[in-house]
């Protein structure tokens, strides 16, 4: 289960923010352009999404803040993710995963696993086959939800290999 | 592998014909392979009959009955693989009242067992949350988080239009 | 030819601008050819400044933020060459209340010259109607229609969640 | 402008239904299903729509109301509207231009102009160019309004030679 997410730099969150999630639900409101869209680009992004598209982005580094009337743009964009693992959900020896991401106005980039680093095929193995990797269907972008029933045969087929 | 994409077909469909005539009485719902004989190269085909409606292809469901069918869907394939997390941004969008509360009494049962976050302009969606996050731009272009309770008065800003 | 696009690209967009910043004050909003030189051939670009925003691409507005736009640069295209009617589903399905009640109040003051037909499940939207009508299933998979007043008790049952 | 619409047999509009429409807005509400998009739908076919996509079936005989649980089903059905063309917006010598069109469950159709028969061709001609004919931006469908800012360049180049 997830358990807080952290982000700093990333889109509209230029100040470092945390959010504790329920284990139950949590609901997340506000107006048109606030930001809850971009937590949940934050969450892909951290389990190792790359699909620009899926972003909304057409270059990576545009997922960095860019600067708003009031602030000057940030050069590094991070978020942190802590995930629940008492239940060994997830394939690693640890009760607790923490998972960062960074990328830098330059391109590079920065993954780590519990503060280890590692590359970003270490994070995507960690999720696939759970619902939350890459073709998954736990994740739902606004305005997705009709697709899976509007898709053609085909894909539909593949929402149901990932869930076999 | 082959019996395993069987097996686990044959629970989702279950599954999904159970859950859909239990939220719409009168109401049917079907999962079944385009191509028995051949399972593993097989399309999936879906028919969904509203209450009191004839059967007709999918295509022809209003926006909100689309969005019912495919959280049901979506939920029952859950039901047999759950995921340890979900993220539902704005899933209630083209819905009605009725079912914008069926849907969210069935995400609150589902959410004993399963962690939900969920993205909403939605009054009655949000009245299911266990915990609440306002999002507001304070400073302009800069996204702030505040912990709402519900039957807070503040709430009212963060509440999309009545519909 | 060339002519009459290059002109009627240059009045669209400056009713564009200029709607854009009165009712998003402090926002940016333009039209520009990608090709200056070959106009018949250019494609067309969209710039979008929410206010207190810094420039970015647009596919990183917001589902509201979107929308607006789209509807702005729609309306835009019917003050140059107006249409004899216009039929909108659910545009506001993605509006917080604020842009509901901008939205609502914008197709209001274009309503004198056009007609429209709008549907919609939002009270905000409905409550700028001339004529409302209710669409029920009385009989089942049967549509009906009634013709309601606003004010009218019976609307509760029409009108969506609060959101 | 737009004053009458009438359905009979068209979708769920099993018995014959007339809607008037005010000259500035008239508001459509409802529940999920109840019919709402298919009176768009009826609008678009009445205008000369062809495309199943649009109509959201994958054969004309589609639309062509299929009985209910209460209800046998119709063997055809028919769509007319009435258009105030005093301001000579419509290319016609006509003050009233009533358009009727019908489909048969065998796939017969009949189209008439003021009550005289006519191809589906002389029915589009009347739109091209006014907004509402293919391509046109006036009828905007559901889950459609972001298309036109999301859209590629080139289509929204289409948009504009439509407008111009
Ligand atoms: N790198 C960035 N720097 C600054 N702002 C950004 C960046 N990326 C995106 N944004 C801004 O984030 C906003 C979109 O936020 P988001 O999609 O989260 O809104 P939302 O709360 O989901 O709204 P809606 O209710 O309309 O869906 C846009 O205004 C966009 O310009
Ligand atoms: N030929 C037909 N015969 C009978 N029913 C039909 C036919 N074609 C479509 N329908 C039914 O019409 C319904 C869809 O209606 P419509 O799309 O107008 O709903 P709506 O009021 O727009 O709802 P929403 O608010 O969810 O968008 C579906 O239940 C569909 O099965
Ligand atoms: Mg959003
Ligand atoms: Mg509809």
């Amino acid at each position: 289960m997830l358990k807080r997410l952290s982000l700093y730099g990333f889109k509209t969150f230029a100040k470092k923010r945390d959010i504790d999630f329920s284990d139950g639900i949590t609901c997340i409101v506000g107006p048109n352009g606030s930001g809850k869209s971009n937590i949940a680009d934050a969450i892909r992004w951290i389990l190792g999404e790359q699909g620009m598209k899926t972003l909304r982005s057409d270059k990576l580094t545009e997922i960095i803040f860019a600067g708003s009337e009031s602030n000057k743009p940030l050069n590094f964009a991070e978020v942190v993710i802590l995930l629940e693992n008492s239940s060994e959900r997830f394939p690693l020896n640890y009760t607790e995963i923490e998972i960062t991401r960074r990328i830098y106005r330059d391109n590079k980039s920065e993954f780590l696993i519990n503060r280890n680093p590692c590359r970003l095929k270490d994070i995507q193995e960690i999720f696939l086959d759970t619902g939350l990797g890459k073709g998954g269907i736990s994740m739902i972008g606004q305005g997705q939800i009709e697709k899976i029933i509007s898709s053609d045969e085909s894909e539909r087929r593949t929402l149901f290999e990932e869930a076999a | 592998s082959r019996k395993r994409f069987r097996d686990t077909f044959e629970m989702v469909a279950e599954e999904f014909s159970i859950m859909f005539r239990t939220l719409f009485p009168g109401g049917r719902a079907y999962l079944s392979l385009t191509d028995e004989e051949n399972v593993l190269k097989s399309g999936i085909e879906i028919i969904v009959h509203p209450p009191g409606k004839n059967l007709q292809s999918i295509s022809l469901l209003s926006g909100g009955e689309k969005t019912m069918a495919a959280v049901i869907l979506l939920l029952s394939i859950f039901k047999i693989k759950p995921a340890p997390f979900c993220v539902f941004d704005e899933v209630d969008a083209a819905l009605d009242d009725s079912n914008t509360a069926i849907l969210a009494d069935c995400v609150k049962e589902f959410s004993r067992y399963s962690q939900f976050i969920i993205i909403t302009h939605n009054k009655i969606t949000m009245e299911k949350a266990d915990v609440l996050y306002g999002i507001t731009m304070e400073e302009p272009g800069i996204s702030h988080i505040i912990s709402l309770k519900l039957g807070d008065p503040v709430l009212d800003e963060f509440v999309g239009s009545e519909k």
